[in-house]
């Protein structure tokens, strides 16, 4: 589908990768 | 009760870093109320981020980008341009996912040009990348060179091989 097609973009998935492991430290 | 909004926030990050987005939303939450009745608007920018993060993985596209604005508008009034340039990339990817490419390449520009001003080249080649991509998605296939060729060039002289 579409959004699987956007979900399979190569630069959101490794921006997806770094997201998974980046938190806000208080 | 200020100890109490940093340790949601700890509460929120370690959850999400277990890979539970639920209970990281309502942590991220409490922590975000917490912040408000303080006025710290460093935390609430920080719980913004970290919701909209949370939302990305429950797949829940829209919200992730209303928090992601909030995030953007308090590290504008907050003059952090390094924050305003990451929550701009994380737009621009959660309009991606949306799959609004005008309004991904109107964020990742942003990006582009706030990576450019601070001398950061990395960010700069994935703003490029990025780019190219959502020009590939709409058939701007001459501009979407442009931004490859950018992103090769950027790629080389970072020495980033993959």
């Amino acid at each position: 589908s579409k959004r699987m097609h956007a979900i399979q973009v190569d630069s959101v998935q490794r921006w997806m990768e770094d997201l998974r492991h980046m938190t806000e430290v208080e | 009760r200020a100890a109490q909004g940093r340790t949601c926030g700890n509460l929120g990050n370690t959850h999400y870093l277990l890979g539970n987005f639920r209970s990281a939303v309502s942590s991220h939450q409490q922590r975000l109320l917490i912040a408000k009745e303080f006025g710290d608007r460093p935390a609430e920018r920080r719980a913004y981020c970290n919701l909209g993060n949370a939302y990305i993985f429950l797949g829940e596209f829209d919200k992730a980008a209303e928090h992601y604005k909030r995030a953007l508008q308090l590290a504008r009034q907050l003059k952090d341009r390094a924050v305003e340039a990451q929550t701009c990339y994380s737009l621009g990817n959660t309009y991606t996912l949306l799959q609004d490419y005008e309004r991904a390449i109107d964020y990742h520009l942003k990006h582009l040009i706030i990576a450019q001003d601070l001398n950061d080249r990395i960010g700069e080649g994935r703003a490029c990348w990025s780019l190219g991509n959502a020009h590939t998605a709409l058939g701007n296939h001459d501009q979407a060179m442009q931004f490859a060729e950018r992103h090769l060039e950027i790629s080389k002289e970072t020495g980033d091989r993959s």
